[in-house]
């Protein structure tokens, strides 16, 4: 089934979220590979800031990725 | 700390203000980004000189959108600000968002304290990366709190790197955020909210939501500003739908998340002695519509129908509530249950039985 807007929109936020901050590479990485990688992000998000390590988009964790931040990566060598 | 822990060789660093923001004031600037290096130093041997002209190792900006380091700003909200570790060039460099309101305060929605961010964005610069513990200054998420800012772990991570300050005297970090899971925890007030159930402690409070696994703690400063860092007391009005906060001798409404006008209020307000200067606790009896008020070993009656205290109290808690001893922390109640706690334990209480059923540690209610 098709995602809701809303949905979607807090997919794209997480995307842009962890390309920032998690070093999530740009652009797909073969069907399936991506996902994959995108759960892992979320994990690695979750682990730092202390939320349940789950892998998915709950609440909580889309809650912390709205707030206002410092616009330096968490987990990489800034560069 | 960043890879390869990144650090400026001197201690003598450099730093440059190339403009200012139209938010305020150019010499409140100066004074916010001069006091948030200030921080740094007085914990470690670092000296900061500011140059007019020229390069500096920290060269500090105000810039929006895409801002000259292909790094671009987002707008308002979102990203702040953002720094280099030390390095040649960009390294050390320090921007802030210009599309952000900035203040010299903490008032407001969408504002945000310069200095705060100055001094966050310096950690950065002098080698510092982001720390996970919440109640830290390096936490990548923005918050406002009032007093030093730097806590153990922003202390120890600086001074791994620069050392000691050896002509400064002590200065009193922030205590790490409490573990839910230490035996020995106590609280000091919870409330219900709408379902949920907050619980404080020092600065942070914990939210238990009845749909939710996890368990959030988070700075109250962060959710509300205006409150003081620490609460003595706090209960929820169903009836009214409000909750009150207590701390000190003065209290705060809350409707939902938000602070109701015309408040704070003094607590002597609600027939209190002035002698009471702290509430210990606070629990609203839905059944009957009273509100105990736990102060020492003593406890007082609220009619929230009424708004007056009723008539017959101060009465003595252990003469009352035998069983639990003469203080409480803080309260709760549900479905003819009170919930007392006390240093690290909680007695679960008949409240019609007058009677302790079952006695617990304090974090059971944080599944610990």
């Amino acid at each position: 089934k098709p995602l809701s807007t809303e949905e979607t929109n807090k997919v794209l936020l997480a995307e842009k979220y962890l390309r920032r901050f998690y070093r999530m590479p740009v652009g797909l990485q073969g069907e399936g590979k991506a996902s994959d990688l995108m759960h892992q992000k979320i994990r690695e998000m979750q682990e730092f800031f202390r939320l349940e390590v789950t892998g998915n988009l709950d609440d909580n964790t889309v809650k912390v990725m709205e707030m206002a931040r410092c616009g330096v990566p968490d987990v990489a060598e800034y560069n | 700390h960043f890879p390869r822990d990144l650090k400026w060789e001197s201690t003598n660093v450099t730093f440059r203000i190339l403009n200012y923001t139209a938010d305020l004031n150019p010499k409140d600037v100066d004074r916010a980004l001069r006091n948030a290096l200030s921080v740094w130093s007085k914990v470690t041997p670092l000296k900061f000189q500011r140059l007019y002209t020229g390069n500096a190792d920290i060269m500090i900006s105000f810039g929006s959108k895409e801002h000259g380091d292909h790094n671009p700003f987002d707008g308002p909200g979102g990203l702040l600000a953002h720094a280099y570790p030390p390095g040649k060039g960009l390294g050390g460099d320090t921007h802030f968002d210009e599309d952000e309101n900035w203040t010299k305060d903490s008032h407001g929605n969408k504002k945000f304290n310069l200095f705060f961010v100055a001094a966050h964005e310096f950690g950065h610069a002098l080698g510092m990366a982001h720390s996970s513990d919440p109640g830290s200054l390096m936490y990548p998420v923005y918050s406002y709190a009032q007093g030093f800012p730097l806590s153990v772990d922003d202390i120890e991570g600086i001074q791994s790197l620069y050392g000691k300050n050896p002509d400064h005297e002590k200065f009193k970090p922030k205590p790490v955020a409490p573990d839910k899971c230490d035996p020995e925890l106590s609280f000091d007030a919870i409330t219900e909210l709408r379902g949920e159930t907050i619980i404080f402690k020092d600065r942070f409070y914990w939210r238990i939501h009845p749909n939710m696994i996890e368990i959030e703690q988070t700075l109250i400063k962060s959710t509300w500003p205006d409150i003081p860092n620490k609460v003595d007391a706090a209960y929820e009005n169903p009836e009214k739908d409000i909750v009150i906060i207590f701390s000190g001798i003065r209290m705060w409404a809350l409707n939902g998340y938000n602070i109701v006008d015309g408040f704070p209020k003094y607590i002597h307000k609600l027939g209190l002695p002035k002698r009471v200067r702290k509430i210990d606790a606070a629990v609203n009896i839905r059944d009957t519509g009273k509100t105990l008020l736990f102060v020492d070993e003593e406890y007082w009656s609220y009619d929230e129908q009424m708004a007056t205290m009723d008539s017959g109290y101060p009465r003595s808690i252990e003469e009352d509530f035998p069983g639990i001893g003469d203080e409480v922390d803080a309260a709760a109640y549900h479905y003819g249950y009170l919930s007392l706690y006390h240093k690290h334990t909680q007695f679960e209480y008949n409240y019609d039985a007058r009677k302790v059923i079952s006695i617990l540690r304090a974090n059971s209610i944080l599944n610990c």
